[in-house]
């Protein structure tokens, strides 16, 4: 406590509390239970950019194929 | 189709990992999908070496990232069979590839199939049954604060960002949803796992589906 990277990760974990709040706000309006809830983990003092840059990595390339499928009418019907 | 189904009731899907600082979730995800594919095959359920992936996978860039097909690919181009975990250990780090002799236990895959789902979630639950857990690409940022319940609201489509395995659904509740797996240990949501309400293409769960033939 009290060394300028304490302070950097204590800035950056009370923007996660501010987070927490907005993202629990869903839940709390909602009817049921099983809703997502959001708090404090391992990642809550990394910066959302450091967390994107480090964890977020894959990516579906431009030339790569998925086959589109369509919603027959059978499965609509039943 | 079953109203709930999940792969780790047939003992097929194996523990949860942690990438650490390593972006390679994509060889994760791949790696997830080839192990439970070869234990549905009714193989003794094995942990592959994702480290092998990462090094040897030229298509992609390790620990900087990559596609989950471009990991399906190559692994059914050069038909390489994927090591033990433990003869080929995961170290959070790019490293050069090892190539081992053509004697040596591994297991390789008869070719792969990636589809679009995303008007069509109810095909994709066929798909899961049929060939076993699913690699998906979705958009995960707003997974940093995570901590279980199913996913339902702010998590659009549209930016796919990350690589994770669905081993199942659940529709007998008010909200049916996909249980997928992550990669960033069990200390992380649900154990290691994350709910999506299935439906409405929630983080773009259904458009980047791929998975392994065995």
């Amino acid at each position: 406590p009290g060394s300028q990277i304490f302070q950097e990760k204590y800035q950056l974990y009370l923007k996660s509390l501010e987070r927490h709040k907005y993202l629990n706000s869903f839940a709390y309006s909602s009817s049921t239970s099983m809703d997502a809830h959001y708090g404090i983990n391992q990642f809550s003092d990394l910066p959302v950019d450091e967390f994107i840059s480090t964890y977020l990595k894959s990516y579906p390339r431009r030339y790569q194929t998925y086959v589109k499928t369509i919603k027959s009418s059978t499965s609509e019907g039943s | 189709l079953p109203l709930r189904f999940d792969w780790r009731d047939k003992n097929v899907v194996m523990r949860v990992k942690n990438q650490m600082n390593c972006g390679a979730c994509w060889a994760f995800s791949v790696v997830g999908a080839v192990e439970s594919a070869y234990a549905i095959k009714g193989h003794q359920p094995l942990e592959l070496s994702v480290q092998q992936v990462i090094d040897c996978s030229y298509m992609d860039g390790g620990c900087n990232g990559g596609s989950t097909v471009s990991a399906l690919k190559w692994l059914n181009q050069t038909q390489t069979k994927l090591v033990h975990a433990s003869e080929y250990a995961f170290k959070a780090k790019d490293g050069f590839c090892h190539y081992f002799p053509c004697t040596e236990f591994g297991v390789s895959i008869k070719g792969y199939e990636a589809y679009d789902f995303s008007y069509c979630e109810e095909e994709m639950m066929k798909n899961l049954i049929n060939f076993g857990p699913l690699a998906v690409i979705v958009d995960a940022v707003s997974w940093q604060d995570y901590l279980g319940g199913v996913i339902q609201h702010h998590c659009s489509s549209g930016h796919p960002n990350h690589a994770v395995l669905v081993i199942g659904y659940d529709k007998t509740g008010d909200i049916p949803y996909w249980i997928v797996q992550n990669s960033w240990g069990t200390l992380w949501g649900a154990e290691g796992y994350v709910f999506i309400k299935m439906g409405e293409n929630i983080c773009g769960i259904a458009d980047f589906v791929s998975f392994p033939l065995m």
